[in-house]
């Protein structure tokens, strides 16, 4: 028989709460909802099938959708690309950016590529010190210049260098920034015109809740972003921010964080993600 | 946010002296959508949804009151009474002790709320126990340099425990002790039997938990974890001059029986401020 509207919504309503708990957006809920509603109403139901099922079946089919969006291979993008492959990160303040560099260069070894970091964060306290500390545990080279210098000249010094040894990749760290300061927006507008990076990779943290829609579409208009790391998925994230920020950008989630270690980084999985959620 | 959503709902009851299941329903989906967006938990958000819902069914409206500031008066009020008042503390000698996720702001709230003693007169003076980040040590230096306050580290020591105990000893004169620690969260179970190991060598006065204004949903689970393992007295909530709403510290506080001790608002040691109920929930509801 078919499916009609009325029986549908009471489930569609429950399915809603489900995603709101696990930290989708709002907006992003309602308008997976509707996609749901539409792909089912007047679908015929095999006689096997529960409405539960076929409601949970489609829910999840959406979803992954809006995770798998153009997704690419960082670690074969970056060995076939003419090198040497810059890559810029930037976020919020506390994300994971610092750590999330030393891990993917920690990977790219384990590839045998080489890479270069560059500290962009001439800022905050400290941040010279930690990614320092980061190479040295990796027995990695990295540039940094004291407090207060220009972002972009690291960044640049960076490639320069990388260009003259034969670097693979440059690994561009950044300050962590609020997209509500115009003033540090537009310092990362001038990071990305000066350096034009081949990747610039956002990065937030999967214990974020709604906010994340937000910064994701500011950063994405002042940097274009070509791709997201979601870091702490192992604080038991149900991973709604993932499915906001790629609703929300189009961009595909490259990497996830688990943990504060070096290893603690993994490909991106859509359909884990989905079947960890709708679980 | 609720802002506009809430004033068009309770346009819906303007000019209506009665008020009726259908409207007060409507309005009640309005709020429930801005508590959602301001990542208030979904469990509380229902709690708050059905007191709002039949108080204002049930509750005679005051003496030209409107039906419309009749139910804005009771949502405030249900909120008011989830948040408390800012966290008391006398201002003498104490021993703070902060924890909280990784990033979530601990080592420059210590700094900041250092600088915010001393500007009442009192010494004050960080520990810095975090053994694990790599350049904690020198954060935490330069941090308490422009708080202007003296700072404990030992970048050559590996048990917090450790640090903690040499640190209030070396931090003897002063009079407030804010104790740093590394970030940790609920599923991480030795950083957790860490943690209790901490608070029990400090014995704290105060036990402040460190909260990204931009907790989602896990920010019941996680002050759960946190409330069980050393006791919440109050919560930072941090990085509110972004675009948050800070439902996740609202859950905090609901989740440990406690209340909001201060929040940051920059990156710069001043930028810290004593909680004000009223403007942080007309900030949440948008
Ligand atoms: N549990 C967990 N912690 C993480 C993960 N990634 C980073 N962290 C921790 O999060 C904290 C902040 O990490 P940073 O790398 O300093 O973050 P950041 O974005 O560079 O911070 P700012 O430069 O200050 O904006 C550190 O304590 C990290 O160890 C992760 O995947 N899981
Ligand atoms: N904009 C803004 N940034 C803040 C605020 N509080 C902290 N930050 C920034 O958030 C980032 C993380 O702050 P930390 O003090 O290192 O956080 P933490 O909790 O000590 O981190 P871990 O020790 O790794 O767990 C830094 O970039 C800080 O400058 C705030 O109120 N507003
Ligand atoms: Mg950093
Ligand atoms: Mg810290």
């Amino acid at each position: 028989f078919v499916i009609d509207e009325e029986s549908l919504d009471g489930l569609l309503e429950e399915l809603e709460i489900a995603l709101l708990s696990s930290d989708v957006e709002v907006e992003v809920t309602r308008e997976i909802k509707d996609r749901v509603r539409d792909s089912l109403v007047g679908e015929k139901k095999h006689w096997r099938e529960s409405k539960e099922d076929l409601v949970v079946d489609a829910l999840h089919d959406a979803l992954v959708d809006v995770l798998e969006v153009d997704g690419f291979d960082f670690d074969s993008y970056v060995q076939d690309a003419e090198k040497p492959v810059v890559v810029v990160f930037t976020g919020v303040n506390g994300v994971g950016k610092t750590t999330s560099i030393a891990k993917i260069a920690e990977r790219l070894e384990n590839q045998g590529l080489s890479s270069v970091m560059a500290n962009g964060d001439t800022y905050r306290a400290g941040a010279n010190q930690q990614i320092q500390e980061h190479a040295e545990a990796l027995d990695k080279k990295v540039i940094v210049r004291e407090q207060g210098s220009d972002p972009t000249s690291v960044i640049y010094d960076a490639v320069e260098h990388a260009e003259a040894n034969d670097v693979d990749v440059v690994l561009g760290d950044t300050a962590g920034r609020l997209h509500t300061s115009d003033d540090l927006m537009k310092q990362l507008e001038k990071i990305e015109r000066v350096v034009e990076p081949d990747l610039t990779l956002f990065v937030d943290e999967a214990v974020a809740g709604q906010d994340a829609v937000e910064r994701a579409r500011e950063f994405d208009s002042a940097a274009e972003i070509d791709g997201v790391v979601l870091t702490k998925a192992d604080a038991d994230a149900q991973g709604g921010a993932a499915i906001s920020i790629s609703h929300v950008t189009g961009k595909p989630i490259v990497f996830l964080g688990t943990g504060q270690g070096y290893s603690d980084l993994e490909e991106f999985d859509a359909e884990e993600l989905v079947d960890r959620l709708l679980e | 946010g609720l802002g506009s959503s809430l004033q068009d709902a309770l346009e819906k009851l303007a000019g209506s002296s009665r008020i009726d299941e259908e409207s007060v329903e409507e309005v009640v989906k309005d709020i429930q959508r801005a508590l959602l967006q301001a990542d208030v938990d979904v469990d509380l958000v229902m709690e708050l949804s059905d007191s709002i819902r039949e108080r204002s069914l049930s509750e005679e409206p005051p003496a030209g009151t409107s039906a419309r500031e009749h139910v804005l008066h009771i949502v405030y009020e249900e909120m008011v009474e989830i948040v408390g008042d800012e966290t008391e503390f006398p201002l003498d000698s104490q021993t703070i002790l902060l924890s909280g996720l990784q990033g979530s702001g601990k080592t420059t709230s210590s700094a900041k709320i250092a600088r915010w003693f001393n500007r009442k007169g009192l010494r004050a003076g960080i520990v810095q126990t975090d053994t694990f980040r790599p350049g904690a040590h020198e954060q935490s230096r330069q941090m308490a340099e422009r708080a202007e306050v003296p700072c404990h580290v030992d970048p050559d020591a590996d048990d917090p425990v450790e640090i903690a105990r040499e640190g209030l000893e070396a931090l003897d004169d002063c009079d407030v002790k804010i104790v740093d620690t590394a970030g940790r969260h609920a599923l991480e179970a030795e950083l957790i039997d860490e943690i209790e190991a901490i608070e029990h060598e400090v014995q704290p006065d105060l036990n402040l938990l460190v909260l990204d204004a931009s907790i989602g949903q896990g920010a019941k689970d996680q002050a759960q974890a946190f409330e069980e393992a050393v006791g919440v007295d109050g919560v930072v909530i941090t990085k509110l001059d972004g675009t948050a709403k800070g439902g996740g510290a609202l859950t905090a506080v609901h989740q440990t029986d406690s209340s909001i001790a201060f929040i940051g608002v920059g990156e710069d040691v001043e930028d810290i401020e004593r909680f004000d109920p009223d403007g942080f929930i007309s900030r949440l509801l948008g």
